[in-house]
């Protein structure tokens, strides 16, 4: 693996942050404003009489928000501009929906199992009309699984960069100068877990979110497949062109 | 890039 020093570790985290910070697309302080107000029963019913390929419309959307604020995410990664186009493509097509899971927690009520959606948090009720509870359930134990972790932003963001750089995704061309930007995000991570105290196993336990970050996202993809066989002409004319791209 | 016509354009665009 490189060899990087301490100043150079404590720079990448310095920039990897700020990259976080400024495409995180919700503000802590912003979320607090809205004085984590639940959806009222009657606006749960609105949401739970919706058609379904309606709320599903209305979640691909969300979703199509999202990936934007992880793409330009991407481009402040140092080092991530300077790989080929096709590798650039892969590895946000592939991590894209994964960092957006993690950041599900900054915006995620534990006690009360809600997520900021459309102004206002959501229980997973909110979302029945899809019509995939139990992807919505894993969805839900990850966010808390994530927040039980209490990982700041600065862990967080060192966190999504070293997801991003998966150098195992299947088509990259350049598989070697993923793998040496992902060696120096990780070293980031190790870093930075160690320069706030964490405990040794943190890392792992990081490891071990990874496989349930796939797990969330192959489900995710196998949704959208058996929703698209049934509606296959609202995707085709009512979904995001985007999220079409990379999920479909 | 064929087939991500949008987010190829999104990489090449400037910092939004």
């Amino acid at each position: 693996s490189p060899s990087v020093s301490t100043a150079e570790l404590d720079h990448l985290v310095q920039t990897i942050s700020k990259s976080h910070l400024e495409t995180c697309q919700y503000l802590t302080e912003e979320l607090q404003q809205t004085s984590w107000q639940s959806f009222l029963q009657a606006e749960v019913e609105s949401y739970q009489s919706k058609p379904r390929e309606l709320m599903w419309q209305l979640c691909a959307v969300k979703i199509t928000e999202a990936v934007q604020y992880v793409v330009e995410f991407a481009k402040r990664i140092d080092g991530f501009m300077e790989l080929c186009q096709n590798d650039q493509i892969v590895l946000l097509k592939a991590g894209s929906l994964e960092v957006i899971l993690v950041r599900m927690c900054r915006l995620f009520d534990s006690q009360n199992n809600s997520v900021y959606f459309d102004g206002k948090f959501a229980g997973p009720d909110v979302f029945r009309a899809l019509g995939c509870d139990d992807l919505i359930t894993s969805v839900f134990d990850f966010a808390n699984s994530m927040c039980s972790l209490r990982l700041s932003e600065d862990e967080l963001a060192v966190f999504s960069a070293f997801l991003l750089l998966s150098a195992d995704r299947s088509w990259l061309q350049e598989k070697l100068k993923v793998e040496k930007l992902q060696q120096k995000t990780q070293l980031a991570l190790q870093h930075v877990l160690q320069k706030n105290r964490r405990e040794d196993g943190a890392l792992n336990k990081l490891r071990s979110k990874v496989s349930a970050l796939r797990s969330l996202c192959t489900r995710h993809t196998e949704t959208l497949s058996a929703f698209r066989a049934v509606h296959p002409d609202v995707v085709r004319t009512h979904f995001p062109p985007l999220y079409k791209e990379l999920f479909g | 890039k064929d087939k991500h016509k949008i987010l190829h354009q999104l990489l090449q665009n400037s910092t939004s």
